[in-house]
């Protein structure tokens, strides 16, 4: 019964990276994302779809995952905007 | 609203299609290309932007080029087959792909017919990217990230306030009545002017703003770093980016502050309830979350802040909560009062043997803009476009070194200065009198 958890989880990492949830990983030190990294990128996800609060990956929060959507992050920082630029070139 | 920082430097912009869908049929050319003018329409009846559709022998070259496609599509950003990532566009700039807008062919494009996804609420989101919005965590908004079914029906589809007044911030309110409906097809759309206003996108004025410094005030507010400065504020978050290069009304986010509000003071989050107070003038409002709470706002009076001579104080320059040991500090003046907020709403006034003078912050300015907790606890002390750090617990460090805002909060390359003004625009634009003329 653990596997559909552990894919629901990655898929879950997966998909705050690309929305700009979480940093991109940097594949130099190939450093884990943290649990309070992750915990928090759920969190800010929840705030900005105007879910509950929690922290985790409930029900809510993986039907909005699954919801089709503009494929643009909805975090956009400066290092996503720079790669972009770089990538465009 | 968030707002990319990146605008077209031009009002006349072109549109083409270049391809129609072509996994599922359901829309015709003749029917895309009306969706495609009307959900442009929808930005152009509040702005003064003027869209045109390309002809033929112009459409490689337009501004905004959309197009059908498919899983990889050499742009970087592959599809995903049906559901999942629905669309996407480029934001405005001098890049090739500027504006370009692309549809995930492999979805079944309709119009009002909640079988597929509505191609007009889409592109009336997608272009809202191109002309250089941001996504929306707003409810109503057209820039929510997520598909939210039919908006109904092209020719009475109106912008929500949260999209006409993000798409206003960047190219103003329109002077001119509504843009004329295109009742049919491309067709009858205006022609292309036959020369387009070409040239680099010039930078956004509030860029060289930010990097000039002169915060009126910085907080640290539910982990994140707010800097305000007259009517406008920028956001950085936990991760240390900054939400967008342009920055947010402070009246269009903070919910309940005079309308002619063009200054903050100071502002800080409350240790025992996490309200937000704002300090402007002789007065302080109190926040739930970004609406101020009834009775608001009150006289800067209640604090109970009296200056060494006597005075009462009528101002605050700064004010902040010391990680060190979780007291409230204000400053005003040459000045600084400790309070111990407690769990009662009534303030108690400052503890007892204040006010002290802010020299005793050793290396900090003694009259900082303001000051917040960040980091590992430490207080950072911002003056102009400076900010100094006194580690956790610290008042007395031998030495604190002086660093750049502009460069390490605000993501500039460099400070920048206000530039002077030239004597030639000072006489050529306004009277200029002394006392003897």
């Amino acid at each position: 019964h653990s596997a559909p958890v552990k894919d629901q989880y990655s898929r879950g990492v997966d998909w705050l990276s690309r929305y700009g949830y979480l940093p991109p990983l940097d594949p130099r030190t190939g450093q884990l994302q943290s649990k309070d990294g992750i915990e928090r990128a759920i969190r800010e996800m929840q705030r900005f779809a105007g879910l509950k609060e929690t922290g985790k990956l409930d029900s809510d929060t993986l039907t909005l995952m699954n919801t089709p959507r503009c494929s643009l992050p909805d975090i956009i920082g400066i290092e996503d905007k720079l790669k972009k630029r770089r990538r465009k070139r | 609203y968030a707002t990319t920082g990146l605008r077209w430097t031009k009002s006349d912009i072109t549109w083409s299609v270049q391809n129609y869908p072509s996994v599922h049929k359901r829309l015709t050319p003749t029917q895309v290309d009306p969706i495609i003018s009307y959900a442009l329409k929808a930005w152009s009846d509040v702005t003064n932007l003027n869209f045109y559709g390309a002809s033929s022998s112009e459409k490689d070259r337009a501004d905004i080029r959309i197009s059908f496609a498919r899983s990889l599509h050499d742009d970087g950003y592959p599809f995903d087959g049906k559901g999942g990532t629905l669309a996407h566009a480029f934001f405005p700039g001098e890049s090739d792909v500027a504006g370009d807008t692309h549809f995930d062919d492999d979805e079944i494009w309709t119009y009002l017919d909640e079988s597929g996804t509505d191609l007009f609420a889409v592109a009336v989101h997608e272009f809202g990217h191109a002309l250089g919005l941001s996504h929306s965590s707003s409810s109503p908004s057209i820039m929510k990230p997520y598909y939210q079914g039919s908006v109904g029906d092209v020719g009475s589809y109106i912008l929500p306030d949260d999209d006409r007044e993000a798409i206003q911030s960047l190219y103003g309110r329109k002077i001119s009545s509504p843009t004329p409906s295109p009742n049919k097809p491309t067709s009858h759309l205006p022609k292309p002017p036959a020369t387009y206003p070409k040239g680099p996108v010039k930078p956004d004025p509030s860029i060289q703003n930010r990097c000039e410094g002169g915060f009126d005030a910085v907080a640290n507010l539910r982990g994140e770093v707010f800097f305000f400065k007259g009517p406008y504020f920028w956001r950085i978050q936990r991760t240390g980016s900054l939400v967008s290069f342009q920055p947010a009304h402070i009246k269009n986010f903070w919910m309940g502050l005079p309308p002619t509000t063009n200054k903050v003071d100071a502002v800080y989050e409350r240790k025992v309830d996490n309200a937000i107070i704002f300090f402007i003038g002789s007065q302080y409002w109190v926040f739930k979350n970004t609406e101020v709470l009834p009775g608001y706002p009150r006289p800067l009076s209640d604090w109970g802040m009296i200056t060494q001579d006597g005075r009462k104080v009528m101002r605050v320059d700064a004010a902040f909560i010391w990680a060190h040991n979780g007291k409230t500090y204000i400053f005003s003046g040459g000045e600084f009062w400790r309070f111990s907020e407690g769990r009662e709403t009534e303030l108690r006034g400052p503890d007892t043997g204040y006010p002290r003078n802010t020299n005793l912050w050793k290396g900090a300015p003694s009259n900082p803009d303001d000051v917040i907790t960040w980091g590992q606890g430490d207080a950072y002390f911002f003056k102009d476009n400076s900010y100094w750090v006194l580690k956790n617990g610290e008042m007395d460090q031998t030495s604190v070194t002086k660093k750049s805002t502009a460069v390490d909060w605000m993501m500039c390359q460099q400070e920048t200065t206000k530039a002077p003004e030239s004597p030639r625009r000072r006489e050529g634009v306004n009277c200029y009198c002394d006392n003897s003329a």
